[in-house]
């Protein structure tokens, strides 16, 4: 009793590693469907226009945002060296990595969201490497549950 | 019963250690996308993307561009709240992103 | 006082970085002498969901 009752433990800790495991598979294969799209995208829109954007006009990766309400008021000290910054906010304010930005652009084809159309499912399935393709036709419908022991 | 456990946490660790396998290389594939030269130049959003990522007209969109290992510390001062942002491998560029 | 410390600088980190700080902020009852009592309404809208 005593060592299936261990083996009882080892088995919840196993499920338990999975699915966090599975939820940090999930976020790099969206992050590299969303980084992917992104650089096709930029190609195009390039070659398209048969010249680069302005450069004021770009924000290259990495990149993080902070957005607030207009009526916020915010005081900003900067050293001389632009090393160091602190800002004081008087109201609510959110922070978004860059990946998280590409995720709103919809350059992630709503994996993130269990939500892909057939179309986007075939773009995505086709940007990763085959033993991730079971895992990116499961997040089309929602998070990843399965561990696929074959690239099948 | 046992047994039946012992099977099963068997099975459970080959797919844990498929799982490591596969974020190990998801890793790697990543790290060698983003540090290839000409996705290094092709790995940019514009003002309008940003902008379109909030649908109400009243955000104002602070961009922050850090050197890598940049610490930002939020704190709970008594009113408001503080981020300070240190950086040890170069000046960090922030500014708003414009409205049009 | 709550503190929280991130690393910035690298793309493609970890999705909940900083959901901890955006929970802290947003948690917070913001009844600044400036606005009087902050009317949440008004408050920054909720980013676009898609």
């Amino acid at each position: 009793a005593q060592e299936c009752q261990n083996l009882e433990v080892e088995r919840q800790r196993r499920l338990e590693r999975i699915k966090q495991k599975q939820g940090q598979l999930q976020e790099l294969i969206l992050q590299q469907i969303a980084f992917k799209r992104l650089v096709q995208r930029n190609r195009a829109a390039e070659q398209h226009a048969g010249r680069a954007p302005p450069p004021n006009s770009v924000i290259n990766l990495p990149f993080i945002i902070v957005n607030t309400s207009k009526r916020t008021v915010i005081d900003c000290s900067i050293s001389n060296d632009k090393f160091e910054y602190l800002f004081n906010f008087d109201n609510m304010f959110e922070i978004h990595d860059d990946i998280e930005v590409l995720k709103r652009m919809g350059m992630a084809c709503g994996l993130e969201a269990g939500r892909c159309s057939p179309e986007d499912l075939k773009e995505a399935r086709a940007l990763v490497p085959k033993a991730l393709e079971p895992y990116v036709t499961e997040m089309a419908t929602g998070p990843i549950t399965n561990v696929y022991m074959t690239g099948a | 019963f046992y047994q039946d456990l012992q099977k099963e946490v068997s099975e459970l660790t080959e797919a844990e250690e498929k799982l490591d396998e596969l974020i190990t290389k998801c890793n790697l594939q990543l790290k060698l996308l983003t540090e290839d030269t000409q996705n290094k130049k092709l790995g940019y959003v514009m003002c309008q993307d940003l902008r379109r990522s909030f649908d109400s007209p009243d955000q104002l969109v602070i961009v922050i561009r850090a050197p890598a290992e940049t610490q930002m510390q939020v704190s709970e001062p008594s009113e408001g709240y503080q981020v300070s942002l240190k950086s040890t491998q170069g000046p960090i560029d922030v500014f708003l992103c414009p409205e049009n | 006082r709550t503190r929280i410390l991130v690393s910035i600088g690298e793309s493609f980190g970890t999705s909940d970085k900083f959901q901890k700080i955006n929970a802290m902020v947003n948690s917070r009852d913001w009844s600044l002498k400036r606005y009087g009592c902050f009317d949440r309404n008004s408050a920054s809208k909720p980013l676009k969901r898609l």
